[in-house]
């Protein structure tokens, strides 16, 4: 058993890597290695089904919150651009993430104002809880995503000014913090049958997320001028109306095991290892022995 | 080998390649089979929102005797077939298993309602190897 564990548990560990609730119901062997917090997605529920025996029903998961309807439809449209209908990913190059998260707000403070000179205003404090993220997920991009409730008008292009600042919680608990600081972005819509405006807050968010903030608080101050600016004309339909609190979608690059990185594919195909993978193993040096000593010298001052 | 032929049908047989497969490889041979299953036999549709099919796929069959590079195998496989013929049953023959994979895309509802979109390495099976 103990060689067993030792030629199979760095091969296996990595796919038995799972919540830690359902590791330890399993084996208090398979505990968690720190730092690699909840499991991913699929795991915990597939080693549920396997610790149970015999043909009891598979227990369908703990009741999940149901996700809102038009994120929903959001991220099928993205499943659709990334992976086939059998579920392979798709090649492109461009996308480098392996991971697509979408939170919608977990509680906000809606305020609307029509201020007639600026537009109307549709501002909204937001609270989103970033806890699915795992500790091995880096961010590549993060977008705030607003979807039009019903079907704005297309008579001519909208300009949009999107006021964004992060509140810091002065305690615990707190429902609409202080503002900490803040981004103005201003942003040409073309809102002709578009369903969603994509505002890009990559930099914005990258030292929060950086720095595994879990909860971030924002108000979000977003103000719409149907028409060319230069005659002002009114909104033809309060734009606000039209807008649902957005939510916050992370484009992530997985850097665990599990995760499918494209360069492995792009550069070559994985095999199934002689001998389980030991981390970054030097490569095999292509020049063989010839090249050995300085190859060996390469390699140690690359390591230094 | 001889004692092989001795078992041999009289009359010689009209395909020799045929004839001479049995002796060469085993008849259900390491292959790649098929298998499709959908999330909502595992009543996993609640939470995995997509692919709605998934074809895992998987190895089975027979390592032949003398697997060389038919199989990508590596030397060793011959070996432990002979140690498993002439010094120990108990060691058991080569295994068929995977050789390569393919990734999977997976969209799933996460347990406190946010939605994610991931793609995992090495979830269907595409070529097979005796190890």
């Amino acid at each position: 058993p103990h060689s067993r564990g030792r030629v199979v548990s760095d091969k296996t560990s990595g796919f038995l890597v799972a919540s830690k609730d359902t590791a330890s119901e399993l084996n208090p062997l398979l505990q968690l290695p720190k730092g690699v917090r909840r499991g991913y997605a699929l795991l915990p529920p597939l080693l549920k089904v396997l610790s149970e025996r015999g043909h009891q029903s598979w227990a369908s998961e703990a009741p999940r919150l149901q996700p809102d309807s038009r994120a929903l439809r959001y991220m099928k449209r993205l499943y659709k651009m990334s992976a086939t209908k059998e579920g392979i990913p798709k090649t492109n190059k461009s996308h480098l993430y392996n991971t697509v998260r979408l939170f919608t707000p977990c509680s906000e403070c809606q305020h609307r104002h029509r201020d007639l000179r600026k537009g109307d205003v549709h501002s909204v404090d937001l609270l989103f809880n970033l806890d699915r993220v795992t500790a091995l997920e880096h961010l590549l991009k993060s977008v705030l995503l607003y979807s039009f409730d019903t079907p704005v008008p297309i008579s001519s292009s909208t300009t949009c000014t999107c006021r964004l600042s992060v509140k810091e919680q002065d305690f615990p608990g707190q429902v609409c913090p202080s503002i900490s600081h803040s981004l103005a972005l201003s942003l040409r819509v073309e809102v002709r049958k578009r369903k969603w405006v994509e505002i890009d807050v990559t930099s914005f968010l990258q030292p929060l997320i950086a720095t595994n903030r879990r909860n971030i608080h924002m108000a979000v101050n977003f103000t719409c001028l149907m028409g060319d600016p230069q005659h002002n004309t009114q909104l033809e339909t309060p734009i606000d109306a039209a807008l649902v609190p957005p939510s916050l979608l992370l484009y992530l690059n997985d850097t665990s095991e599990q995760a499918y990185h494209r360069w492995n594919s792009l550069g070559h195909r994985r095999k199934i290892p002689a001998r389980p993978r030991q981390g970054n193993s030097p490569r095999v040096d292509p020049m063989g022995d010839k090249g050995k000593e300085n190859s060996q010298g390469k390699r140690a001052s690359r390591r230094r | 080998r001889d004692e092989n032929l001795k078992e041999a049908p009289a009359t010689p047989p009209s395909n020799l390649s045929e004839y001479f497969k049995q002796f060469l490889f085993p008849q259900n041979e390491c292959e790649l089979h098929n298998f499709r299953l959908s999330f909502s036999q595992l009543k996993w549709d609640k939470w995995i929102i997509a692919p709605h099919r998934y074809s895992p796929q998987y190895c089975k069959g027979d390592c032949p005797r003398a697997v060389g590079h038919r199989y990508g195998s590596p030397v060793h496989t011959m070996v432990q077939n002979i140690i498993y013929e002439k010094l120990d049953p108990s060691v058991g023959k080569p295994s068929c298993v995977p050789a390569e994979y393919s990734p999977l895309s997976v969209l799933t509802i996460e347990p406190d309602g946010s939605i994610v979109y991931k793609e995992y390495e090495d979830m269907i099976a595409t070529k097979c190897t005796c190890r």
